[in-house]
């Protein structure tokens, strides 16, 4: 059906198949196909018509302001928290900043060695506790000792739970209220996975109403996965996604562009 | 809820007798719905949707007192079928000696799930088993494994090498000479669109012969999990399937589309980070998650 001007019921039905396919979920589908089944006068292909309306629809509400000194990298298990943490220290570094990684799980086998191994290929330096099972206290002196030393960037790891888990929450909650009682220069950013389904708006939620959400890195869009998740919680939380992450190699983190993201939703 | 949307449709049908295509295809469109929204595959959803209708045409259901709960009924029990009626646990090898490779996408738990596993067949099975760290890519991934083999008093065999084969030739000769029965070998996280790494999973199950193969999926994923799933089974030989992060609110209908194109059984799920996080699978209990 490409660079068709008007769709058939088929072609609708196709379009329809391929959207669902990318997650964008039933209703957001239903919208997108109801308006382009109306007929259009501006005579355009339908992936155009497509374009234009997301286009107005997403970046009508998402404002994306540089990201700020501190940051705070939350997110559901396995969805690439610690991963993103060394990317996007590559990235700053690459800038010309000086970076300062914090060792913020302190839960998880290993999770510290992860980092650290990061941090070592990296060049960049490490704030960790492995005496300590007490997160808040890491954030803490990391992003005291970062502070203290004037670092540009502070990128705080976090460690992986689900917003089912109240305690979980709870304890992220006061990491990030130990963190703002030092700066009020954070962004909490949260790693969406793009294999993910529904739940992805659900998890976004979730952990918005244990603190602010400031925006999204969207993983793991170099599979076959489409991240159309992003969509609805771009719509409804007004979340900007920031980056997508394209590998597991540290430069495999790519500025957010809505035009590639929405051409890559049909494919 | 599914329910109350059923009763809602089904006062309007009842008193009608017969089922017919048109009375339920408002019900059959909320089924649809819900699978869609439980991340069903839209393919499979429909499909299922398709089967069921069949069933339901010419039905007396609507003869119930409560229709919508009777065809809810029909769709559970329909689903749970689908899903796998019997339990199946892992196939031991009839030699003694028993190999299974744990494979799946980056994230989805196969590190965590190992541990998990082995500690479950040692305690629940009475087996000796052997863990391999055959994962030489993620940073720590051997640690990992091993703060975890720790964690439970089972083995872990690792090398310095950067070749995953050595790390499983060694790991299942050492573990043979240390009397374990079973051996499980994990495995880095990998796309099923990345060829070399798809080759190497291929070079790891010639090489190690195993019993079992088990994807590991992430029970949060979306409608991509039919092109994964399908791409690991048609890769290597998969013998079952293991969910995790089903303590989260996922509705879990990628394992609907799993199943469906996969055609394996789904063996356990995790239910937390924790090693006794770890049941085996009742297709009962997720169909009535999945219908929410
Ligand atoms: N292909 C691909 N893999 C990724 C990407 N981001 C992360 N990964 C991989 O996903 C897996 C999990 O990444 P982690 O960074 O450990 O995820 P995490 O959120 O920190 O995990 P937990 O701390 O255990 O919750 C690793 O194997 C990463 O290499 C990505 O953009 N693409
Ligand atoms: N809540 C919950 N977390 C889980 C479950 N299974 C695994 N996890 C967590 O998910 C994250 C990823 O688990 P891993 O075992 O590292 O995943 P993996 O597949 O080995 O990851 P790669 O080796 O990078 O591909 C970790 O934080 C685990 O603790 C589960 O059933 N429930
Ligand atoms: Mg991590
Ligand atoms: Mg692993």
């Amino acid at each position: 059906i490409s660079g068709k001007k008007h769709l058939s019921a088929d072609d609708l039905e196709k379009l329809e198949e391929a959207l669902l396919q990318a997650d964008l979920g039933w209703e957001v589908v239903d919208n997108i196909v109801d308006s382009l089944s109306k007929s259009d006068d501006k005579n355009l292909a339908w992936e155009e018509r497509f374009l234009n309306s997301m286009d107005l629809l997403l970046n009508g509400k998402i404002q994306t302001k540089p990201l700020r000194k501190t940051i705070l990298l939350v997110g559901i298990n396995g969805t690439g928290k610690t991963t993103s943490a060394a990317k996007l220290a590559g990235e700053f570094s690459k800038d010309g900043e000086s970076v300062l990684l914090v060792a913020g799980d302190t839960y998880r086998a290993a999770a510290v060695e992860q980092i650290r191994e990061w941090s070592k290929r990296l060049k960049v330096q490490l704030v960790a506790n492995e005496g300590t099972s007490d997160p808040a206290a890491v954030a803490f002196d990391g992003v005291n000792s970062g502070l203290s030393k004037n670092v540009d960037r502070i990128i705080v790891d976090t460690a992986g739970r689900l917003h089912t888990s109240l305690n979980l929450m709870k304890e992220l909650e006061k990491i990030n209220r130990v963190v703002r009682k030092m700066t009020d220069e954070v962004d909490v950013l949260i790693t969406i996975d793009a294999n993910t389904g529904q739940n992805g708006i659900q998890q976004a939620r979730e952990f918005n109403k244990y603190l602010p959400i400031d925006g999204v890195i969207l993983t793991k869009m170099d599979g076959t996965a489409r991240g159309g998740i992003a969509v609805p919680i771009m719509l409804e939380l007004n979340l900007p996604v920031y980056y997508i992450g394209v590998g597991e190699q540290v430069d495999d983190l790519v500025p957010f562009d809505m035009d590639s993201y929405l051409k890559g939703l049909i494919g | 809820q599914l329910q109350d949307r059923f009763s809602s449709i089904f006062k309007t049908i009842r008193g009608h007798g017969k089922i017919t295509e048109s009375n339920i295809s408002d019900a059959m469109r909320d089924v649809r719905r819900a699978l869609l929204e439980a991340d069903v595959n839209f393919k499979v959803a429909r499909r299922f949707v398709d089967r069921i209708t069949d069933k339901a045409k010419g039905g007396e259901v609507l003869t119930s007192i409560t229709p919508g709960q009777q065809f809810i009924k029909i769709i559970q029990k329909e689903l749970t079928e689908f899903l796998g009626g019997n339990t199946e646990g892992i196939q031991f090898s009839s030699s003694g000696f028993t190999t299974i490779v744990m494979a799946g996408l980056q994230g989805s738990g196969k590190t965590t799930t190992c541990a998990k596993l082995a500690r479950f067949l040692k305690n629940k099975r009475q087996k000796n088993p052997f863990l391999i760290a055959a994962d030489l890519q993620r940073p720590a991934a051997v640690d990992q494994l091993k703060v975890l083999g720790k964690q439970i008093d089972v083995p872990v065999y690792s090398e310095d090498t950067k070749d995953p084969l050595k790390v499983v030739k060694n790991g299942i000769s050492q573990a043979k000479s240390q009397d374990a029965d079973l051996i499980i070998i994990d495995t880095a996280g990998r796309l099923h669109v990345d060829e070399t790494l798809m080759n190497q999973l291929k070079n790891i199950v010639s090489l190690s012969n195993p019993n079992e193969i088990l994807f590991v999926a992430d029970g949060m994923t979306g409608q991509d999990a039919v092109n994964s799933s399908k791409a690991f089974s048609e890769t290597v030989d998969v013998t079952g399937i293991v969910l995790t992060k089903m303590d989260g609110d996922s509705r879990g209908g990628a394992a609907v589309s799993i199943r469906e194109v996969t055609g394996k059984p789904i063996k356990f799920i995790g239910t937390s980070e924790n090693m006794d996080g770890f049941e085996p699978f009742h297709p009962d209990r997720l169909s009535q998650r999945i219908l929410g």
